[in-house]
């Protein structure tokens, strides 16, 4: 499904050079469901961002669906994001002057869905993550873990064929955080292609492959024995 | 050193109300080092940014070193969080137009230290928590873990006699969230009372004293047997 071809990306902070990603190859089968751990700036959520089409690479092929993405204009890259992509972003980047319910709708508007199934799919995930009190309330009105559900229902809702998760759970309780991995490997159980930056080994070892990275490098890629 | 007198605080959203914090009632002795655990959405923020006099209670009493800080003015607020508090953000809330060396001296600015010391102090903490080379970056050019180091280099550069720590490890590898652990830990040593929110059981049964809370309420309080 997915195939990365010599990925670099680079960048030029004053005298220096940062490589963010260095030469990365990996290819992803539709379906598969995979960690993605390493030190602190080595390239992790720069890697989510070049698969989530948010970010160009310096060099190198992302092929998505057999599709070259650098071939792609800005349209159309929008076009595929909206439709194929859902992303939890590290930062949550929720829309202060939506409320939760509206936040976690707007995939579903931004693709025409009709209002009344954009009721009933948004009540659903609300529920299910817990957050059914807090609908009206805008993200600053919300605590850390809460305006992290609503970037996750935000991210599923669509069921998109890719779905990148970066650090889902690091303001998450134990409780909450077991809910939410549970609805992310229900939804890649359906076939949906789930890769999940983490910096919890715990989380990381339920996935069925493990990539570490480290100065923009992949060092390892190993699949789970009993998987 | 600190005492909270039964302690609330309730935001009213459409007809409903949140009691983020609901007649909490704790002591801290100077020098104690404590870790605030519970569910997302249980009031752990809340009860921080009382503490840190970002924020003011509805009712009941806190009490700083004796002196009743609800009789106190917005000016002599500032001037107690400038000189006594360090505050690790859970979203970090760094100054976007500021480089990492900027952001992290600010507090010495504030309070008057002079220029060369103040390069000094700030080069010794980039180097501890691994940011020399991210010095000159600014927040938009950093990791999720960086900005988070940045934000805890910017909280304890002045060693405060109080630091409230709100979630500091989340966005950290296992490396560099022992490194921070560390380095909060030796702060303790040395007298700084310390207390650190946490969704991590491992990071929160290191502190002496084990705070729990839920729905606003605190509802255990136990110290380590070995302490
Ligand atoms: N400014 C606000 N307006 C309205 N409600 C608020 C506001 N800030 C917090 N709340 C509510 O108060 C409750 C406690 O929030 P708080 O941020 O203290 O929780 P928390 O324990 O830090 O949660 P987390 O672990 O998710 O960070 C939450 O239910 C939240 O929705
Ligand atoms: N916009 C940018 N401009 C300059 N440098 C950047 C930019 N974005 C990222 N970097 C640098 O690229 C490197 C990789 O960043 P990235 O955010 O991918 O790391 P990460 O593995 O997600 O880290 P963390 O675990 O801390 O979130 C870092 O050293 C960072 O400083
Ligand atoms: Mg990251
Ligand atoms: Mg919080």
């Amino acid at each position: 499904m997915i195939v990365l071809e010599q990925l670099c990306k680079t960048y030029h902070l004053g005298g220096e050079s940062v490589h963010a990603l260095d030469h990365l190859d990996l290819q992803i089968a539709a379906g598969d469901y995979l960690s993605v751990m390493g030190p602190s700036g080595s390239g992790k959520s720069t890697l989510l961002n070049m698969l989530g089409l948010l970010d160009t690479p310096d060099s190198g092929h992302y092929r998505l669906e057999q599709q070259e993405m650098s071939a792609l204009g800005e349209e159309q890259r929008a076009q595929i994001r909206n439709h194929k992509i859902g992303f939890v972003f590290q930062a949550y980047h929720l829309i202060d002057r939506l409320n939760a319910r509206e936040n976690i709708e707007l995939p579903l508007i931004l693709t025409g869905v009709p209002p009344r199934e954009r009721r009933t799919r948004v009540d659903e995930l609300l529920e299910r993550l817990g957050l059914s009190r807090h609908a009206a309330h805008h993200p600053h009105q919300l605590s850390g873990g809460q305006r992290q559900r609503v970037a996750i229902a935000r991210a599923v809702i669509r069921r998109p064929a890719l779905l990148l998760a970066d650090e889902p759970t690091g303001n998450l309780d134990s409780h909450s955080g077991a809910e939410v991995i549970g609805l992310l490997e229900e939804l890649n159980g359906e076939g949906i292609t789930l890769l999940v930056v983490t910096h919890d080994p715990a989380m990381g070892k339920r996935a069925r492959r493990q990539l570490w990275m480290q100065d923009g490098q992949l060092i390892s890629d190993t699949r789970n024995r009993d998987s």
